[in-house]
């Protein structure tokens, strides 16, 4: 089973 | 035209330099980046910088009425909230021809006022449109300078091809980039070896890359992305493990740039 991954987690990373 | 498929509106960032775009679509999982230089245009001037807020949908509705000889200038005043858009015809066969009404497009919902189909019937004659610029919070911050692992070049009609064609089959694709072959599967439920339906790369096709990368994405964002392959013959697809994609057109004065998060295993 896949998840999208949003963006914003990316985000948060830095 | 492109941007529009992603976002519903978004602020042009105009300066002296170039006008500037930055988005993210409603679900947060794909954003695109536009910018176009100052000699891109035939001619450019901005006295102050300025954020011109617009409802892409409508902007695309008043696109249509462009035809591919058609210049078409973009203006706005010192505090006007509408940009205004001129169509002129590079050859007057026709006599000069004024059109000129004022459409609120934030209500994209609204239909066509009926004299709208006149206003097309008429090119290509000269028509002044107004888009009402509304106000929006940009993204402030910048995507992070990433350090790709692998570079992808292909002509971008075969990115196109093979995206569409690939949405035909199913929702998702692993885009695998080794030394030498890059493979653009398709996934099913339950995925095997002898499941995918591989897609052959053509060729023109160059790999740059210091690791292998894999990554499974929507097809429906790549298939959106892709329209923007009439800007640019070739297309990158920039890409490392855990990394957002970047698939990126660059074209004379300026680029598209989509970035795509990936899709994961539980």
């Amino acid at each position: 089973q896949l998840k999208q991954k949003s963006l914003t987690s990316f985000f948060s990373k830095g | 035209k492109s941007c529009s498929i992603l976002v519903t509106d978004a602020n042009f960032e105009c300066n002296e330099e170039n006008i500037m775009l930055q988005a993210m679509d409603n679900s947060h999982i794909a954003l695109v980046s536009v910018e176009i230089g100052a000699p891109g245009f035939t001619s450019y001037r901005c006295d102050r910088t300025m954020p011109l807020g617009v409802d892409l949908t409508s902007l695309t509705k008043v696109l249509r009425c462009a035809k591919d000889e058609n210049i078409c200038t973009l203006k706005a005043a010192d505090e006007a909230d509408v940009l205004n858009l001129v169509y002129d015809a590079k050859s007057a066969f026709f006599s000069p021809f004024f059109f000129a009404f004022m459409w609120h497009g934030r209500d994209a919902s609204s239909p066509f006022p009926p004299f709208f189909l006149l206003c097309s019937a008429l090119l290509p004659l000269f028509i002044h449109l107004n888009i009402s610029l509304s106000s929006q919070t940009p993204i402030t911050s910048s995507w992070p300078e990433t350090k790709y692992d692998t570079r992808v070049t292909l002509p971008s009609a075969e990115f196109t091809r093979i995206v569409r064609d690939l949405s035909q089959l199913g929702e998702h694709v692993r885009i695998e980039v080794s030394k030498e072959v890059v493979r653009i599967s398709k996934l099913k439920a339950k995925s095997s070896a002898e499941d995918e339906d591989n897609d052959s790369i053509p060729t023109g096709v160059v790999i740059e890359m210091n690791q292998h990368v894999s990554l499974t994405f929507s097809l429906k964002y790549l298939v959106n992305f892709s329209k923007s392959g009439s800007l640019s013959g070739e297309v990158q697809l920039l890409m490392s493990n855990d990394v957002p994609l970047l698939v990126a057109y660059d074209f004379t004065q300026g680029y598209i740039r989509c970035y795509l998060a990936p899709k994961i295993g539980d």
